[in-house]
């Protein structure tokens, strides 16, 4: 099944 | 300092009920151009942003940068003393320990006044890029609601699949499956039932139910919703209030490996 992603490997630290 | 008048505390109201059990502790950035508020969920996959531009207030001060660390527990506490139609003002100082909220009744002579003690909160702050997405689909925010919620019962997951002129929300689960199809829909006498889709490439993308679920206890602060999506990109969920401001939600899709 896919699996969940978080959003740090979209969007970057500021 | 930070003086901010809302003719109506409801806005606010339902702002916090709608994030509070997405995110507990929240930087309110005060600054000349309004109040904004980004955050995270605990696991990093959905994330809050918020902007109240200063013309949703009446009048609205700051003269410098505030931000307010509040504990939206204690917030959603204080407001819920506020009456929906009352006059909510927010007030602190340059270097604030407090936030003060004052709730006036615009029928009665009423005047009740409350402070909530501010917390120092140490936030990662994400950069969103500007995206050009691939499907832009506008559609009814107690819709949207009731497709999450209906397919919550049957999975953990929903596929929200975009081409020319539909959407499909799909779902697989134990019990059985489940999809619903929306196309273009535009009445002159009920606006508030379109379905709008723009489309520049197709897009099939998969979300955890739970968060839009959770992301759905917006509803009440915009008839419409706004999702945005590219393939292998978060989610935006989008209501939008008056003058510009807005409550988004981003989510993170699920990726097959």
């Amino acid at each position: 099944p896919p699996k969940q992603a978080t959003l740090g490997k979209f969007f970057g630290l500021q | 300092m930070l003086e901010a008048r809302l003719e109506q505390a409801s806005i606010l109201k339902k702002v916090v009920d709608a994030i509070k059990d997405l995110v507990q502790d929240c930087n309110f950035d005060c600054n000349d151009s309004g109040i904004a508020l980004q955050a995270m969920d605990n696991s990093h996959v959905a994330l809050v942003s918020m902007m109240l531009k200063s013309d949703t207030f009446s009048p609205f001060r700051c003269d410098r940068n505030i931000a307010l660390g509040i504990n939206l527990n204690s917030f959603q506490k204080v407001l819920r003393c506020a009456q929906n139609e009352d006059i909510l003002t927010l007030k602190a100082d340059d270097s604030p320990d407090v936030v003060s909220l004052v709730f006036e009744s615009s029928e009665q002579d009423r005047i009740s006044e409350y402070d909530i003690k501010l917390m120092d909160i140490d936030q990662e702050h994400l950069g969103i890029p500007d995206t050009e997405y691939a499907a832009t689909i506008t559609m009814p925010s107690g819709e949207f609601q009731r497709i999450c919620r209906d397919l919550s019962a049957l999975s953990e997951s929903v596929a929200i699949e975009a081409e020319k002129n539909a959407v499909k929300f799909v779902c697989n689960g134990d019990i059985g499956n489940g999809a619903i199809s929306l196309r273009n829909h535009s009445s002159v006498e009920k606006p508030e039932q379109n379905v709008n889709i723009e489309l520049s490439e197709p897009v099939a993308l998969t979300f955890s139910l739970k968060y839009l679920v959770n992301f759905c206890k917006a509803s009440g602060l915009s008839g419409s919703v706004k999702l945005c999506l590219s393939n292998e990109v978060p989610l935006l969920v989008e209501y939008e209030l008056a003058s510009n401001s807005y409550l988004r939600f981003y989510l993170a899709p699920k990726i097959g490996d």
